[in-house]
């Protein structure tokens, strides 16, 4: 639109629309991610021209420092929403050296708030919001720094962005200490008036070293928006980690031929060669701010349902999209995909705030189990008892496992609606003998689904000695009802099943960890396995696991059905026989089903 | 598997605010860098290494011992890095 109008349009209404974004800040042409339009941007200008700049908003930027007095920052710099934790005191100014090794904080505060129309620099994503900065990287890191800087003014700051965290290395597993971790809880349950703070955090720039953003314990945290990077021909950067914690993407920077971030650098300069996550955090955090002044009272868990509903997966190349049962398209390096701030701001206006988080652990009983070498082991979980989760959100596997190389371990969750999720792939560069303890490996993958039913674990063992497994807990996070009143159960599903045409059809036939086919087949887009399980018709129980079911009964994933669950059928032995065959042909399936 | 001990605490002293954190931090040395949140606050001691293999035991003990405090820990740091 904003291509289309700029060079000859001449009437008013045209001509004012092109005067509201066409700036005179220099480096505004070179803001592609900004500006380039045909749904290959961000799409915030259509909430400028609405007039949604963030103003009122506060962010602050956790970081190395932020440069008050550039000219490009200073107009909306916000002393309340900054502080010297490395200093002990209220200036956040960086300390400069020969290497401008500390301009990080202030290229990241410029993505969020640069001044519009100044004839200076750049332009941030909310030039109408406050911005402070929290300098706490220039020194020594403790549990009490970061705790101090999560839980700076949380009645005045409403968005902190880090764009750091654990080294990237592809051999750390480490997270929030214990002062930390209650920073995020207090943030999140009395911060912004009990709306709960939002954090937003770069998912991590270990992709050359194999790293998986699943053991850092910010990113893979269920407080904090989780945000990875798309490159300008919308494919997966080099450095870019994938998990499944990661919510949703924004651009940056890819390799060389492709453009960077345009920011705010130290000594009032500019810059357009800003990188990483660390350059995908501060944008996601200008669109919230955005998305926050078109509704101020949406509280931390709003803005990650909006993510999710209005995140678009179209022009980002990964092979790893998948659909999940409730026919949302999710990547484990693009989340959702990339935000879109103006859906994100017109979902916003009219949002109702969702239902009080609701939260069941279920532990599976006598998990002791030996993983030989390059083997693997599947372990089966029934949630039947999660009555006030029926819609998930963040869903935790928490794992203790013992390991002679940690970076030999692959883990795979399956949900009750078939959605595989990888929680943890092979790192090359970990050779711990630590193994996992009660690490909590978290997975948006399968938001909006039903946790009834059977979930699977798969551990692969690919080194050279045994591993064991020894705990593994499932915490679901979800509502008891719809998140939003206008969603009927299942409404969804069906929409984006719609949306995303056949080829979605799962393959539920695989063999189980006794190497039994399983007694149903089943079909179609969706795999949602409703609870109506009969157990009083098991005769034979392990485990909270049916073994056997009295005819005519059907046996579906460890229960016994009176009637087949929504999408599956009775299946014969012939199918048994035929299947495995027919199945590794997705069109050949789709036909069937 | 932390990194080095510093010559900072974190301690958590209910009621803290009304000067009972400052004197607490005074009698035993340290100097009070202010409040963390809710009653836990963030202590130096100016005579304990900024970087050490070892804790710093004799000074934690004289934090355990105080009953104005219901909990101190030294802390360690943390590797981070900028992304």
């Amino acid at each position: 639109d904003f291509i289309r109008m700029r060079p000859s349009r001449t009437s008013s209404r045209a001509m004012s629309l092109v005067d509201a974004v066409s700036f005179d800040d220099p480096k505004w042409p070179q803001m592609w991610y900004l500006n380039r339009g045909n749904g290959l941007d961000m799409n915030v200008i259509p909430a400028w021209k609405e007039g949604i700049t963030g103003k009122g908003v506060v962010v602050t930027i956790l970081d190395d420092g932020l440069e008050s007095n550039h000219p490009d920052i200073e107009q909306n710099y916000d002393p309340k929403a900054s502080y010297d934790v490395n200093s002990h005191d209220d200036d956040p100014m960086p300390h400069y050296d020969m290497t401008d090794s500390n301009r990080h904080g202030t290229r990241c505060a410029g993505e969020v708030a640069a001044t519009a129309n100044n004839s200076f620099c750049a332009v941030g994503i909310a030039y109408g919001a406050s911005v402070g900065g929290v300098r706490m990287l220039d020194g020594d890191v403790t549990d009490a720094v970061e705790a101090r800087s999560l839980s700076l003014n949380p009645q005045h700051i409403d968005i902190y962005s880090a764009s750091w965290g654990p080294d990237d290395d592809g051999k750390t597993v480490d997270g929030p200490g214990e002062l930390a971790s209650r920073a995020f809880i207090e943030g999140t349950t009395k911060g912004r008036g009990g709306k709960g703070s939002i954090f937003i955090w770069a998912s991590g720039n270990g992709g050359r070293e194999m790293d998986n953003c699943n053991c850092d314990g910010y990113t893979n945290s269920i407080w904090t928006l989780s945000i990875s990077s798309a490159t300008e021909e919308g494919n997966v950067p080099w450095y870019s980690e994938k998990c499944s914690s990661t919510l949703a993407t924004t651009y940056s920077s890819g390799g060389q031929s492709e453009k960077q971030v345009v920011t705010t650098d130290l000594h009032h300069s500019c810059t357009a060669s800003h990188t990483g996550t660390s350059a995908s955090a501060p944008l996601a955090a200008g669109i919230a701010a955005l998305v926050l002044q078109s509704n101020q009272n949406l509280t931390w868990r709003d803005l990650q349902h909006i993510v999710v509903r209005t995140a678009k997966p179209a022009n980002l190349k990964d092979s790893s999209w998948s659909i999940n049962g409730v026919g949302r398209r999710v990547s484990h390096s693009f989340g959702y995909g990339l935000m879109d701030a103006s859906d994100m701001v017109r979902v916003a206006r009219t949002w109702k705030t969702v239902p009080e988080q609701q939260r069941c652990e279920i532990n599976a009983p006598h998990v002791d189990k030996a993983i030989p070498p390059r083997k693997h082991i599947t372990l089966q979980l029934a949630v039947n008892h999660c009555l006030s989760v029926n819609y998930l959100e963040h869903v935790q596997a928490k794992i203790t496992l013992t390991s002679q190389r940690r970076g030999d371990i692959q883990l795979y969750l399956r949900s009750p609606a078939n959605t595989r999720v990888t929680l943890l792939t092979s790192r090359i560069h970990d050779n711990s003998r630590s193994g996992f303890n009660q690490w909590p490996f978290m997975s948006v993958h399968t938001w909006g689904e039903s946790p009834h039913g059977n979930w699977q674990l798969e551990i692969h063992n690919e080194g050279r000695y045994m591993a064991q497994i020894t705990q593994w807990d499932m915490i679901l996070y979800g509502t008891e009802v719809p998140s939003q009143p206008d969603d009927e159960p299942n409404k969804s599903q069906r929409n984006q099943f719609n949306l995303y045409g056949n080829d979605m059809a799962h393959n539920d036939i695989e063999h189980d960890a006794s190497g039994q086919w399983r007694n149903m087949q089943q079909v179609g887009e969706v795999g949602m396995a409703q609870d109506r399980s009969n157990a009083a018709a098991c005769l034979k129980w392990n485990d909270q696991k049916c073994l056997e079911c009295q005819e005519p009964s059907y046996f579906y994933q460890d229960l016994c059905y009176d009637e087949c669950p929504q999408h599956t059928y009775p299946q014969t032995h012939a199918d048994e026989l035929d299947l495995d065959v027919e199945l590794s042909d997705p069109d050949i399936t789709a036909a069937n089903a | 598997n932390g990194g080095h001990y510093t010559h900072t605490w974190a301690v958590h002293i209910p009621n803290g605010d009304n000067g009972i954190a400052d004197a607490v931090a005074k009698e035993h040395g340290f100097v009070n860098l202010g409040k963390i949140f809710d009653d836990h606050y963030h202590f130096a001691h100016h005579k304990v290494s900024k970087r050490s293999l070892t804790p710093a035991s004799h000074h934690q003990t004289r934090l355990d011992l105080d009953e104005r405090v219901h909990w101190a820990k030294q802390q360690r740091a943390k590797s981070r890095s900028k992304r």
